[in-house]
């Protein structure tokens, strides 16, 4: 049959990469000859040649002691795919479409092996195939493909560098746990390998963050998808814990990436994960010196940093919709039927569930809590950048009366969740963790709150508590303000009932 | 309550002091358990 | 009925892959016992670091293979350095080594990998041996960035050699006049002397000193 003669004819290219090296002459002839003899001359018979070559290479590795050389195979199909790549004229079709068949072939055995017999299907050998084309592209893009003699195809290969990041991204997320819990594990380390993520994340013009912050979000969906109080399996586990590692690692090397895709980042994190998220949020730029955030001398107004407005890659605006105009005229004249309007979007028409610390559902729409605080200090810290301080650090600014007013007119639920999303900018020194600041520090000792006060109180202490209670790291911002409360001559901390009546936090805050 | 992270910083080989080293280009596997052995970064040779 | 559900070339695999498109679009609230299993079958076999090694396929063998003992491994093992017991090593520098002269390890990506500590430590016969000898490998770019980078010597693209700029010091002339014409004084670099000197790995295998009329041209050497 034509596979059996694929299988002899790739048995053939295996041997010969054991004998030769792959930049030998005798290399470029057999791939010529893969041409001219009509083996990989059409789309059709390069779909059946790839589809079997990877079947006989993944055979070969569940056949192959385990002890030896398990992906010889695999390491010589990956090399014939690549030197393809390079090699093909692409008059007809273009160097995309060829990635996305050779890819999409990959996709469609994988498919077929994982779903199949789950009992013999083993992730390795695909993983191995993926890793390989990471390397391969690598050592070829070189000092801008500087190893390419043509000019012509070195060129096109440079501009189509971030294209090829981005295919491969685009597969990675067909592959996701979700899809293929049998491939979770090469998943994760395939977003993670050491020659795509360093590099998505210093892509010219941020050019794969968009496609890296999909693939971390199918990792945070899956994990909140399966993340259930009391019932978390091993295997879950250790997927967090890799997770946990992976943002580590990015708030090392690359920090703008994590300050910059917070927004998202929070959106999608599971409501329990204190810990990662304070990971996430203490994000610092890299040569930023940052002042001791216990120093109760500490004067915010003076740090340069926090003049500036930090970036935000996705505009939290495309997430308010219908809730825009609103908050917008509010912000440009508070009205009561403005407020109702926002107050009203903000409730959700079916239950959330969701497994939080002393609630198991949501009424309120967490997300677009998020995108309108955000949106409220994007427009803060504008403001001051174009008029002067005096107008945003001011009670009487709409910016702090429509947060004022949620909070006011808001459920205790509603209170919760925009005081939360608030302290969630309590980041690295910059306005909108100073304006924050501000705002809540303002908030804990107002008394305009009347008879709310001290729900609103407790809600605060409660919501920075769970931010500082973690085993580090702790947000620069949230310190801060720990601080200034602990710190304050306004409001005892340890006057307040809900402190007070309680043996374990009264110690705590005694402690503190 | 999350857990002491510094093993696991350290594992990543993100240093203890003020120095500053990339570690995504030598990263080994997200867990530390199958990261036994040390991975070919990339590098450039020139002709 | 889609046409791509005909197609002999794909239609079995089609099938398996658009049944992954469900649990995608809404996913299990509970995991299914075959998700379950398929997820710790996931965990039993997850790739580690040798898989996302980098495919060592074939190289031209340094030598002959010569018999080793069945308990040696037949790939090179990369092991971690503990780091501190490295940060010891480096104050024990012989101060007359000029190669060592300025020993301060550059700070990159591979600085605390265990291979490049490694290299630091080997002395430069064996640097050159490998870099000669390993053409193409990373172990030939890790003895390269030692070369360079921490030993200082720089890479003759034309002759492909490396060479080594040796400043000496010269002691202090004794001059018992005070009559030295001020142009003269001014030369600072009276009392240093510029050597150059080559590894010759074509012939003697020997660091040899450069000829007189050797003359450093930038653009001849790499800029590694």
């Amino acid at each position: 049959t034509s596979t059996e003669r694929y299988y002899l004819v790739f048995t053939e290219w295996v041997r010969l990469l054991q004998r030769v090296t792959s930049d030998d002459k005798i290399i470029f002839v057999f791939i010529k000859q893969l041409m001219d003899k009509g083996v990989l001359s059409d789309s059709d018979n390069f779909i059946g040649f790839v589809k079997a070559a990877l079947e006989l290479s993944v055979y070969s590795f569940k056949e192959s002691d385990p002890t030896g050389e398990v992906f010889t195979a695999i390491d010589a199909l990956s090399k014939l795919l690549i030197k393809l790549f390079i090699l093909q004229d692409f008059a007809g079709y273009s160097r995309q479409e060829y990635l996305n068949t050779v890819f999409s072939i990959i996709l469609l055995v994988f498919s077929n092996d994982h779903e199949e017999d789950e009992a013999t299907f083993n992730e390795r050998p695909y993983f191995r195939l993926l890793s390989n084309f990471l390397c391969e592209w690598a050592t070829l893009r070189g000092h801008n493909f500087i190893k390419v003699a043509d000019q012509k195809t070195r060129k096109e290969l440079l501009s189509f560098d971030a294209e090829f990041y981005n295919i491969f991204a685009s597969y990675l997320h067909s592959f996701q746990p979700f899809a293929f819990p049998g491939f979770s594990f090469a998943w994760i380390s395939l977003l993670s390998h050491r020659m795509f993520l360093p590099v998505m994340l210093r892509l010219p013009q941020k050019a794969g963050w968009e496609k890296l912050m999909l693939l971390l979000i199918d990792l945070l969906k899956f994990l909140n998808q399966y993340t259930i109080k009391g019932k978390i399996s091993d295997a879950v586990s250790v997927v967090y814990k890799g997770t946990l590692r992976i943002f580590l690692g990015i708030s090392n090397d690359v920090p703008q990436f994590l300050i910059e895709n917070h927004y998202e980042l929070m959106n999608n994190l599971p409501i329990s994960y204190f810990q990662l998220k304070n990971v996430i949020l203490s994000a610092i730029p890299l040569k930023m010196l940052v002042p001791n955030p216990f120093d109760s001398d500490l004067a915010l107004e003076n740090i340069t940093e926090c003049q500036n407005p930090p970036v935000v890659f996705y505009d939290p605006v495309s997430d308010i919709q219908a809730l825009k105009k609103p908050v917008d005229n509010y912000l440009r004249i508070p009205s009561n039927s403005l407020l109702r309007t926002i107050i009203n979007g903000l409730y959700l028409t079916e239950y959330d569930i969701k497994g939080g610390v002393g609630f198991d559902m949501l009424t309120t729409n967490n997300k677009l809590i998020r995108a309108i605080v955000l949106h409220v200090a994007v427009e803060a810290g504008l403001e001051n950048g174009r008029t002067s301080s005096n107008a945003v650090f001011n009670t009487k600014s709409s910016y702090y009366q429509l947060l004022f007013d949620l909070i006011h007119d808001g459920t205790i639920e509603l209170k919760f969740q925009v005081i939360q999303v608030m302290i969630e900018q309590l980041r690295y020194p910059n306005i909108h963790t100073r304006w924050f600041i501000y705002v809540l520090r303002d908030m804990f000792v107002t008394e305009a709150w009347e008879e709310q006060r001290t729900e609103v109180q407790e809600i605060i202490l409660r919501s920075l508590l769970e931010r500082v209670i973690v085993h580090n790291p702790h947000t620069w911002g949230v310190s801060v303000l720990f601080t200034q409360l602990l710190n304050s001559d306004e409001v005892n901390l340890l006057e307040l009932d809900f402190i007070n009546n309680i043996p374990e936090i009264k110690h705590m805050f005694v402690q503190l | 309550l999350g857990a002491d992270l510094s093993s696991m910083i350290h594992s990543l080989g993100i240093p203890r002091d003020n120095t500053r080293h990339r570690v995504l280009d030598t990263f080994q596997s997200p867990w530390a358990e199958t990261s036994r052995s040390e991975v070919e970064p990339t590098f450039f040779i020139p002709d | 009925s889609n046409k791509a559900f005909k197609n002999p070339l794909f239609k079995k695999e089609l099938k398996y892959w658009l049944a992954s498109k469900k649990p995608l679009m809404q996913p299990y609230k509970e995991m299914p016992p075959k998700m379950v299993s398929q997820l710790e079958s996931s965990l039993l076999n997850c790739p580690d670091s040798l898989d996302a090694d980098s495919p060592y396929l074939y190289q031209v063998p340094l030598s002959n293979p010569h018999p080793t003992s069945i308990f040696f491994p037949s790939e090179p093992i990369r092991f971690t350095y503990p780091y501190e017991v490295i940060k010891s090593n480096q104050g024990n520098l012989n101060p007359n080594d000029k190669t060592h002269a300025s020993h301060q390890s550059v700070e990159d990506i591979y600085s605390r990998t265990s291979l490049a500590k490694i290299f630091s430590k080997f002395d430069l016969d064996t640097l050159f041996f490998i870099f000669y000898h390993y053409q193409g490998t990373y172990d030939q770019f890790l003895a390269a960035r030692e070369l360079s980078q921490n030993r200082h010597w720089l890479f003759n693209k034309v002759d492909s050699c490396w060479y080594f700029r040796e400043i000496e010091k010269l002691p202090p002339t004794i001059n018992m006049s005070n009559t030295i014409p001020n142009n003269k004084r001014e030369d600072s670099n009276s009392d240093e002397e510029e050597s150059w000197r080559y590894f010759d790995y074509k012939k003697s295998w020997l660091a040899r000193r450069c000829g007189p009329d050797f003359v450093y041209h930038e653009e001849g050497f790499e800029k590694l």
